[in-house]
C-alpha cells in the first residue's frame, strides 16, 4: 500500500460521510447500488460509515460519469484505456468513464461483450483513492493499477486494509473476520 | 452503457462494442529496443509521462526515439508491475501495458514507493488529485 503525498485523510471529525450523484447522470438504481456495496467493503474495516444524500452540492464524496474532456484537466479516452480517477482527500471527486460499457450486476465474466468492466470492482479502487489510498504492486490487492475487462475484483485483500487501518484505525464493530484475501474471477480478453 | 446483467443487451446493439482500447497500438512497439526510432512512439511516452514515469517536460515535446528516459520508464514500471526489470518492450510487459487501469498516475516526481512495499509515505501524485 501506499499514501498521497503528506498522507491526507478524511479529518477526525468526519467520520460519517455523504455521497451523491451527478444528477444529469440519472443513474439507474442498479447502478447506486454497486457504489453502496462498494462503499460497504471500507465501512467494514474503518470507523467510516457512508450514506447516499440527494444534494450532490454538499456531499462529501460526488459520484460523476463523464466523457472525454470534462474540466479536470485528465480527459478520459473512451472505451477502455483509463477508466476512471478519484482525488485525495478531502477533495472527495470520484469521475467515471461515462464511454465505458459498464456492468452494474451479474457474472461479468461472462458478458458477451469483450469491452464490459465491472462497476463496483473500480468503485471500490477508487473509494480507495478518496480515502487516502495509492496504487500498490500487490497483484491482488484492490489498489493495485490495472483491472482486466471482464473481471470482477471486489475483495479487499490484507494489503488493502493494512494501508487503510493505518490510516483510520479499525472497525470498532468488527470481529475482525471481515478481512479476506482478495478473490479475483478473471477471464483472459481480447485487451490482455 | 450500464449492462443490468451479463447478457442484457445483445453486442450488436451497443456502439462501441467493437471498439478496442486506445492502447491497443502500442502493440506494435513489441519488441522495440533502445537506439531505435519508431513512428507513433511518442504516444507510449506520453502513456508513461501521463502515469509518472517520465517526469520531465511537456508531453508535447516528446520524440519518436527510443532513448534514456523511455527505457528508464519501461524499466520503474517493469519494478511497479512485478515484471522482469529489462527496459525491453517485451511481450509481457506490453500486455500489462495495455491492460485498463485507474487514470490516476504511480509515480510523482520520479520517485515511486509502488514496488517497495510498505511505505507510509509516498510521493505518489500531483496536487490535483
Amino acid at each position: 500500500y501506499t499514501f498521497f503525498p503528506g498522507t491526507p485523510r478524511w479529518p477526525e471529525d468526519r467520520r460519517d460521510l455523504t455521497y451523491a450523484f451527478l444528477p444529469g447522470n440519472n443513474l439507474p438504481e442498479t447502478a447506486k447500488a454497486a457504489f453502496t456495496r462498494a462503499f460497504q467493503r471500507w465501512a467494514e474495516v474503518t470507523p467510516l460509515t457512508f450514506t447516499e444524500t440527494s444534494s450532490y452540492g454538499a456531499a462529501d464524496i460526488r459520484i460523476g460519469f463523464f466523457s472525454g474532456d470534462h474540466g479536470d484537466g485528465e480527459a478520459f479516452d473512451g472505451v477502455l484505456g483509463t477508466l476512471a480517477h478519484a482525488f485525495s482527500p478531502p477533495n472527495g471527486m470520484f469521475h467515471l468513464d461515462r464511454d465505458e460499457n459498464w456492468m452494474v450486476e451479474g457474472d461479468v465474466t461472462q458478458a458477451s461483450v469483450s469491452t464490459t468492466v465491472d462497476l463496483e470492482s473500480v468503485a471500490v479502487h477508487e473509494i480507495g483513492h478518496l480515502l487516502g489510498l495509492g496504487h500498490s504492486s500487490v497483484e491482488e490487492s484492490i489498489m493495485y493499477p490495472t483491472i482486466s475487462s471482464r473481471t470482477r475484483k471486489v475483495d479487499l485483500a490484507a494489503d488493502d486494509v493494512q494501508g487503510i487501518q493505518i490510516l483510520y484505525g479499525s472497525n470498532p464493530n468488527s470481529n475482525g473476520s471481515s478481512t479476506s484475501e482478495s478473490a479475483t474471477q478473471e477471464r483472459e480478453s481480447s485487451d490482455g | 452503457y450500464f449492462f443490468p446483467n451479463a447478457s442484457a443487451i445483445p453486442p450488436s446493439l451497443l456502439p462501441n462494442f467493437t471498439s478496442g482500447s486506445p492502447w491497443d497500438v502500442f502493440h506494435n512497439f513489441t519488441g522495440c529496443h533502445a537506439g531505435e526510432k519508431r513512428d507513433g512512439l511518442n504516444k507510449l511516452k506520453k502513456y508513461f509521462h501521463y502515469f509518472g514515469y517520465i517526469p520531465d517536460g511537456s508531453p508535447n515535446n516528446l520524440t519518436d526515439d527510443f532513448d534514456d528516459s523511455l527505457e528508464a520508464a519501461i524499466k520503474t514500471y517493469q519494478r511497479n508491475f512485478n515484471l522482469d526489470p529489462t527496459g525491453q518492450l517485451d511481450e509481457a510487459t506490453m500486455k500489462q501495458i495495455v491492460k485498463p487501469r485507474c487514470g490516476n498516475p504511480d509515480i510523482v516526481n520520479g520517485t515511486t514507493s509502488m514496488s517497495s512495499g510498505k511505505t507510509t509515505s509516498s510521493l505518489f501524485h500531483t496536487v490535483g488529485h
